[in-house]
């Protein structure tokens, strides 16, 4: 077709677009190749605070990363998602796709198995992210996605306990007209 | 969020995305982006889609599948986006979101919803640089 090659992404990062752009048509690399740089190039440019490392930290104040690189042939799905300590996470993806068979690798496995690659293990904190956190503390950890939970996530920090009228719940629930006989 | 695909000059496609969710996705928790067919899609000799916006309302429906099973079937990419975008507006009517389309013969669209306008890049052979353009929601 006269309109390919292409590279088109969201938002205006277009930096990353010629990134992608240049190793298709300089490079000469395969179109997984060139999501991989153009992605690689706003993670490490941190693109508009929503890329890279530095993000929104968690209750513990740590950033986490998602990502995916998917080819249109299926024969790998390797995602990433809440990776911990390691900047680079589509290039994480990309190994898992190259070096694994697996498709979803989450959190510390996908942390310690970035670490056996060779990916650089470093804290992906940056002074913006943990005053967010330490703001986040001095307002009560306000706001936050807890519900049914003591102490009020509306007023204070955790830990946490769930309420026990849930527990309650759960119990009336699991005593109603359920026994060996009827239920497998 | 950024959200790319790529097709080469042989019609493989690839799609990808990173993020650390600085707006929409829970601190520390898994959003849309890493999830086929929620953060993007691929398929090749049909296209490919990606997504990005308020991922944990988007993720219900996985608009990106849903774009590239509509380019699957022949729709222009504007339109396979349209009807992509049309059940995530019935139900959440005030949720952000956008989304890019590319189909397997490199012709492209995007579509929002919740913004006023939405900025993306494309490279092409139709344009001697990358191009910024914008859609309106």
């Amino acid at each position: 077709s006269q309109y390919l090659p292409i590279v088109i992404n969201t938002w205006f990062v277009s930096n990353a677009t010629n990134a992608a752009w240049e190793e298709l048509t300089v490079h000469g690399g395969s179109a997984v190749d060139a999501v991989v740089a153009g992605c690689s190039q706003c993670e490490a440019s941190q693109c508009r605070g929503t890329v890279g490392f530095g993000g929104d930290p968690d209750e513990n104040g740590e950033t986490t990363l998602d990502a995916m690189i998917m080819d249109g042939y299926f024969d790998s799905l390797p995602p990433v998602a809440a990776l911990r300590m390691v900047k680079p996470a589509i290039a994480v993806a990309r190994a898992v796709m190259d070096y694994t068979e697996h498709t979803l690798l989450v959190g510390d496995q996908a942390s310690l198995f970035a670490k056996d690659m060779g990916f650089t293990v470093e804290t992906l904190t940056t002074n913006k992210s943990y005053i967010d956190w330490k703001n986040w503390i001095d307002n009560k950890c306000q706001p936050n996605f807890r519900q049914n939970v003591i102490p009020n996530p509306k007023t204070s920090c955790g830990p946490y306990k769930p309420k026990e009228r849930i527990e309650q719940h759960l119990n009336n629930r699991m005593n109603f007209g359920i026994s060996p006989n009827n239920h497998d | 969020t950024i959200g790319m695909i790529a097709i080469d000059k042989n019609g493989n496609i690839s799609a990808g995305t990173s993020t650390n969710g600085l707006s929409h996705k829970v601190p520390g928790r898994v959003g849309d982006s890493p999830l086929m067919g929620a953060g993007s899609y691929a398929m090749n000799g049909a296209g490919g889609a990606a997504c990005t916006g308020d991922g944990d309302i988007m993720m219900r429906f996985l608009p990106s599948f849903q774009a590239v099973m509509m380019m699957k079937s022949g729709m222009e990419p504007s339109l396979a986006l349209k009807a992509a975008m049309a059940p995530i507006i019935q139900y959440y009517p005030s949720f952000f979101g956008a989304m890019i389309a590319v189909s397997s013969n490199g012709t492209f669209a995007a579509v929002c919803h919740g913004y006023k306008t939405f900025p993306f890049c494309v490279a092409s052979p139709s344009f001697h640089e990358v191009k910024v353009l914008k859609v309106q929601c």
